[in-house]
């Protein structure tokens, strides 16, 4: 999603 | 968030807290790699540089910075203070990080997910923390016996992985847009390396014996 690019995990 | 990857990251902090306890209880680095330790520095601190614009969730941005905080703290400790870091042994502990950190950086600047800067370092990242585990195996290697606390950081740190991979898998059949194929490729190496040690430390606990963990 946007900036985050699937970068939600640690 | 699911089940399997917030017990991978309650997974992830236990390994801190054994570490962290024998290191300062236990007064001594003895069976610790400095190496993997300074690459998961590495590791957490050029992973959560997007600390700073990419805000996902308070349990997110928390746990960044304890992961950056623990990490740094214990290379410190082994490195800088008395007693432990003179129970460091360099000649042991002496696996060439630097032919770990050179491919992992190419391959961050090859292979990621948007050409930007900080995707090629996220990317670095990721596969240097596939092996940022070697060193520590080689150690133990060596050492042939395990002591019984390193044992279970090792074993905390490959439930903490495994469990990430349920949780990819889970997150791949529940969710329709989700797909990370740099962090599974990278994630599955990094199971893959545990295996055989899960299967000494099984062995030795399976008496139920607290008999120490021996590799071949």
């Amino acid at each position: 999603a946007g900036r985050l690019r699937g970068k939600d995990e640690l | 968030m699911n089940i399997f990857r917030f017990l991978g990251d309650m997974s992830h902090i236990l390994s801190f807290v054994i570490l962290l306890l024998k290191i300062t209880q236990g007064k001594s680095a003895a069976g610790i790699s400095l190496r993997t330790q300074e690459l998961y520095m590495i590791v957490f601190c050029s992973r959560y540089l997007d600390l700073f614009w990419n805000f996902s969730s308070l349990y997110n941005s928390f746990l960044k910075v304890v992961f950056i905080a623990c990490s740094s703290a214990i290379v410190y400790i082994i490195r800088f203070k008395s007693p432990q870091k003179d129970t460091w042994n360099p000649e042991l502990d002496n696996f060439p990080i630097q032919y770990l950190i050179g491919p992992c950086a190419v391959a961050g600047l090859l292979i990621n997910q948007d050409w930007t800067p900080f995707e090629m370092i996220w990317a670095f990242s990721i596969y240097l923390e596939a092996v940022a585990i070697l060193p520590q195996l080689f150690l133990l290697q060596k050492q042939g016996e395990v002591e019984n606390l390193t044992s279970h950081y090792v074993a905390a740190l490959g439930a903490y992985r495994g469990l990430y991979l349920m949780n990819w898998v889970y997150r791949y059949f529940t969710e329709d847009d989700y797909l990370q194929r740099i962090v599974w490729f990278a994630g599955t190496v990094q199971t893959g390396l545990y295996i055989d040690f899960f299967y000494h430390y099984y062995q030795s606990k399976r008496g139920g014996l607290s008999r120490p963990v021996k590799l071949p």
